[in-house]
């Protein structure tokens, strides 16, 4: 079987609290790969 | 709790599956960069999961728990849940007894403007929290598909177009060949980069080779921390009080193309593709697209995170039966 999902683009959390003024801190990506770490961080 | 968002706090692409019987409808992220599926459910109910639809597992003739609970420390805060098991279907794929995480407390409270309702992994078992049996290898085992791959095309501009296939290639979806380059870690989609041009002149950066974690879960490339320096005086960015690097939008077509080789083929990111061009308050501001980490990768060499970014520019094929990853130029 083959079969194609479309995939919908929409606003990122970021943008959406961007809007009301909350900022997401930056938090380095690779920790996404480390889950030790970041469960440390 | 917001010091916990990062990865998917910028992610922005995400599709349908349902789960159960009768099938109940959910918006996921299709992540190459994890391996667990989860959704919101009823078993939770905090602020952020109400604010999203929710899988009702007793509203499912289909659905058995296991009585077992799993933490997963996601890059975007920790979920805690429930297990289960159940019928999932992705896009006609009918999966049997799929191991499900069922919300019982959400990441955290910026997930409440979140626009999915939870995520399906599509990275290897190896690193599949509480060895839960990915979504992709339930496919594999139940002998669901053509072909043993998936593969993403993520529109460049627009809310429609984007697609993801199970099972074989769209070949509408990109134009010339696919070049292919071996999985180098069974953990992540996990690729060897052999070097890093700028304008098409080798800087010799990955010359002692560096790796790079092909993820759908990530949205801006990201980069050894090691070259950022250098790569922003390529560019002629400058950063700004808010720690972001920013361009003048009137030089953009001037900006220099950034090209990785992978296994022998030169794959060029122009200007384009890592710049993003936002207006706020009707003021117009151009920012660098390009993020640094400052880890390794497992093998110690630098790490880039191949995110959407690069994702818009090549079509991307996974596949698990040779383990490797194509690229092809997207339409």
């Amino acid at each position: 079987l083959k079969v194609k999902i479309p995939l919908q683009k929409h606003k990122s959390m970021r943008e959406t609290l961007g809007e009301k003024g909350i900022k997401i801190p930056y938090q380095d990506p690779a920790l996404k790969y480390y889950p030790e770490q970041f469960a440390g961080s | 709790a917001s010091m916990y968002i990062n990865n998917y706090a910028d992610t922005t692409y995400f599709g349908a599956i349902s789960i159960g019987t009768p099938p109940q409808s959910l918006q996921v992220l299709f992540d190459t960069g994890s391996s667990n599926l989860w959704v919101d459910s009823t078993y939770c109910n905090t602020q952020a999961c109400n604010a999203h639809t929710k899988f009702d597992p007793q509203q499912s003739s289909t659905f058995s728990a296991n009585g077992q609970s799993v933490y997963l420390p996601y890059g975007a805060g920790s979920l805690y849940g429930q297990l289960g098991y159940d019928t999932v279907n992705v896009g006609g794929i009918v999966v049997t007894n799929q191991e499900i995480g069922l919300s019982t407390q959400e990441p955290s409270n910026p997930f409440l403007a979140a626009k999915f309702d939870g995520i399906l992994g599509l990275a290897y078992p190896g690193i599949s929290a509480g060895g839960q049996t990915p979504v992709m290898d339930n496919m594999i085992s139940q002998d669901l598909l053509n072909d043993d791959l998936f593969a993403f095309y993520l529109s460049r501009g627009g809310q429609q177009g984007s697609e993801l296939s199970f099972g074989g290639v769209d070949n509408s979806m990109y134009q010339g060949q696919i070049y292919w380059t071996p999985v180098t870690s069974e953990t992540y989609w996990q690729i060897g980069v052999q070097g890093f041009q700028i304008n098409g002149q080798e800087t010799s950066w990955c010359s002692q080779g560096c790796q790079s974690i092909v993820d759908t879960g990530t949205s801006s490339l990201t980069a050894p921390s090691q070259f950022m320096g250098n790569i922003m005086q390529a560019i002629g960015a400058q950063q700004s009080q808010y720690g972001m690097y920013m361009v003048d939008c009137s030089q953009i077509n001037n900006l220099p193309t950034l090209s990785f080789v992978i296994s022998g083929t030169a794959f060029p990111l122009p200007p384009s593709a890592y710049i993003e061009q936002q207006n706020q308050n009707g003021y117009q501001f151009c920012s660098v697209n390009i993020n640094p980490t400052y880890l390794p990768s497992q093998n110690g060499q630098p790490l880039w995170i191949f995110g959407d970014v690069f994702l818009r520019e090549y079509y991307s094929v996974y596949d698990r039966t040779n383990n490797q990853v194509g690229f092809a130029s997207a339409v």
